[in-house]
C-alpha cells in the first residue's frame, strides 16, 4: 500500500518575475482549484485515469491557460488543440490533434483510447469522431479570445512563434521562419 | 499547456495533457503534447507529462526517457526527471511534472518558471511558479 499523489501544471516558459498580480493570482487560484478538485477525487476513490481527466478538463475550461477555452491562436488566427491520455497499468493511451470546436479535447483523446483500436486521430477525422460519439462541440469562435488575439498580433509583429507566457522581443528572425523563443 | 498526473493507494498511474501549442504556430503543426513518450506517458513506475517548446521534447522523448532511467537504470523518480529536464533537452526549453507508483511527487523546469502544483497524501502540497517561491 503506498500513498496517493498528484502534480499539475499550467504551462512553462520565460514567465516574468515580475508578472501583475491580475494575471498570477487568477491562475494561482485556478491551481489551488484543480488541485483540491483532484485531492478529492483521489480522496474519493477515483481511478488516476479518471482523476487526471477531470483536472485536465478543469484546466482547459480555465482562460488564462493554453488549452481548451485559453488556447492560443494560429498564423491563420484559428484554433488547433491537442490533448493526450495514457493509463499507467494498461498503457492504453489516446490522443487528438488539430480540433477546432471541441470544449474539452482530454475526453475526446480518452474516447480514442476506449472507443476505437487506435491510439491517435487528427484533425477532421477527429472532428467527425467527436460528433459521432455526442461530444460537446461549440463554433471555434468560442475559443478565439481578445488576449489571444492580441497575443498573435504581437508575436506576428515580432515574426515570432511564442512558447507558453513568453514576452515576444525583436530579435533576429530564424532563417527557417518558423522559429521560437522561450 | 496544461496537464495532470496521479496515482492512487494501490500505485495506479495516468497522466494527461492537453494545449493549444504555440502562439503564431504553421497551421496543421503538430507538438509533443499528443505523441506519446514526448509529452505524455505513463506505465507502471511512473507518469509524466511535460510542457514548453514541442520539438525539443520530441527530439529528447522525455516523458518515455524519464521512465526509461527508472526502468532500465534503477534512478528514482527525482533523479531521472531532474537528469532528463538537464540534459536531455535545451535550457529554457521544458517543464514537466511526474508521479511515481509509491507516490513520490517531482515538477522540474528549465524555464524562468511553470505554473504548477502538487499533493500527497503524506500532507506535503505546494502551489508555485517560479523557482523557490
Amino acid at each position: 500500500m503506498v500513498g496517493w499523489a498528484i502534480a499539475l501544471h499550467g504551462g512553462a516558459g520565460d514567465i516574468p518575475i515580475d508578472l501583475p498580480d491580475e494575471r498570477r493570482i487568477p491562475r494561482e487560484s485556478a491551481l489551488r482549484h484543480c488541485l483540491d478538485l483532484g485531492i478529492s477525487a483521489l480522496k474519493s476513490g477515483k481511478p488516476p485515469l479518471d482523476v487526471a481527466e477531470l483536472v485536465v478538463r478543469e484546466l482547459e475550461n480555465h482562460p488564462d491557460f493554453n488549452a481548451g477555452k485559453g488556447s492560443v491562436l494560429t498564423a491563420q488566427g484559428t484554433v488547433e488543440m491537442e490533448a493526450s491520455i495514457m493509463d499507467g497499468k494498461t498503457k492504453r493511451c489516446g490522443a487528438v490533434s488539430g480540433l477546432t470546436t471541441v470544449v474539452n479535447p482530454i475526453s475526446l483523446a480518452r474516447l480514442v483510447m476506449e472507443k476505437t483500436p487506435h491510439i491517435y486521430l487528427a484533425f477532421d477525422a477527429a472532428e467527425a469522431f467527436a460528433r459521432a460519439h455526442g461530444v460537446e462541440t461549440v463554433d471555434s469562435s468560442h475559443f478565439i479570445t481578445p488576449e489571444n488575439i492580441a497575443r498573435l498580433k504581437q508575436a506576428k509583429e515580432f515574426n515570432r512563434v511564442q512558447l507558453d507566457y513568453t514576452v515576444p522581443s525583436p530579435k533576429v528572425p530564424d532563417n527557417c521562419g518558423d522559429s521560437q523563443i522561450g | 499547456t496544461v496537464g495532470c498526473v496521479a496515482v492512487d493507494s494501490a500505485g495506479n498511474l495516468a497522466s494527461a495533457t492537453s494545449t493549444g501549442g504555440y502562439v503564431n504556430k504553421m497551421v496543421g503543426r503538430i507538438g509533443d503534447t499528443p505523441v506519446i513518450g514526448a509529452g505524455t506517458y505513463a506505465n507502471h513506475l511512473c507518469a509524466i507529462s511535460a510542457t514548453g517548446k514541442g520539438e525539443d521534447i520530441i527530439r529528447g522523448t522525455v516523458a518515455r526517457d524519464v521512465a526509461a532511467l527508472m526502468e532500465y537504470k534503477g534512478l528514482s523518480l527525482t533523479e531521472a526527471a531532474a537528469y532528463v529536464v538537464d540534459q536531455s533537452v535545451p535550457r529554457g526549453s521544458c517543464g514537466l511534472v511526474a508521479v511515481s507508483a509509491n507516490g513520490e511527487v517531482t515538477m522540474p523546469f528549465n524555464t524562468t518558471g511553470m505554473f504548477r502544483a502538487c499533493a500527497s497524501e503524506d500532507g506535503y502540497s505546494e502551489i508555485a511558479i517560479w523557482p523557490n517561491n
